[in-house]
């Protein structure tokens, strides 16, 4: 465990987190997709199989828990508790689209076949694709709410800091999951716009709005 | 040699 791994984690969890406290407060989803969020749910879902089988570390059970507990508790906000505030007319972004060559790539490219290992390869691949469909509902109506690029900006600073903690483990462990971080860049430069948005915009007080 | 397949990382 190194500071970035930690960071990064903690970064991931402030963004769920945001995410609950944005709609909780509000008692609005109005501009988040719950597409994304059901992707999410589907990511831990598939990744954390080895939950009873492989145990880790406390810290580790923990917080798959934790994450396991926020992504269903904000999808169930999303299509159940909050539904009519749900902006479903832009979350029009097509999931097959996603799934159809995630599906595919995690057979093709994983390593080894069994359920679990190509569960997990799955997860990794959705991953770093599941955040789209919540991007293209931004550039759809054109803004966000400040909160919502909160969440967007820690979600996005979690994966660089991985890519951190990966460069430390391979200089320091000679440890390297070759899936993960070629999964871990394509979803780090998926936010690199998002970054350039935010820093212009957001911290300076701004609302971010598309023209 | 480290075994990949336990992905220790979240």
């Amino acid at each position: 465990m190194n500071v970035f791994r930690i960071l990064g984690d903690l970064s991931h969890l402030l963004a769920m987190f945001l995410l609950l406290v944005k709609i909780w407060r509000s008692k609005s989803c109005a501009g988040i997709s719950g597409k994304s969020q059901i992707l999410f749910a589907l990511v831990f879902t598939t990744r954390y199989l080895d939950l009873f089988s492989n145990f880790i570390s406390i810290y580790n059970t923990v917080m798959k828990v934790v994450f396991l507990l926020c992504a269903y508790v904000t999808v169930y906000m999303i299509y159940w508790k909050f539904r009519k505030t749900f902006d479903i007319e832009n979350d029009t972004f097509r999931l097959e689209f996603l799934l159809v060559p995630v599906i595919g790539l995690s057979f093709l490219v994983n390593y080894s076949y069994t359920p679990t290992e190509v569960l997990w390869t799955f997860s990794i691949y959705l991953e770093s694709v599941a955040i789209l469909p919540q991007l293209f509902m931004i550039s759809k109506t054109g803004e966000a709410e400040t909160i919502t690029t909160h969440y967007l900006f820690f979600l996005g600073l979690y994966r660089a800091l991985y890519l951190a903690n990966w460069i430390w483990r391979y200089q320091t462990e000679n440890f390297y999951d070759q899936i993960s971080v070629v999964s871990g860049v394509v979803q780090t430069i998926f936010y690199c716009d998002f970054f350039y948005l935010y820093v212009t915009k957001v911290l300076k007080g701004k609302k971010l709005s598309l023209p | 040699e480290y075994n990949v397949h336990q992905h220790d990382e979240l």
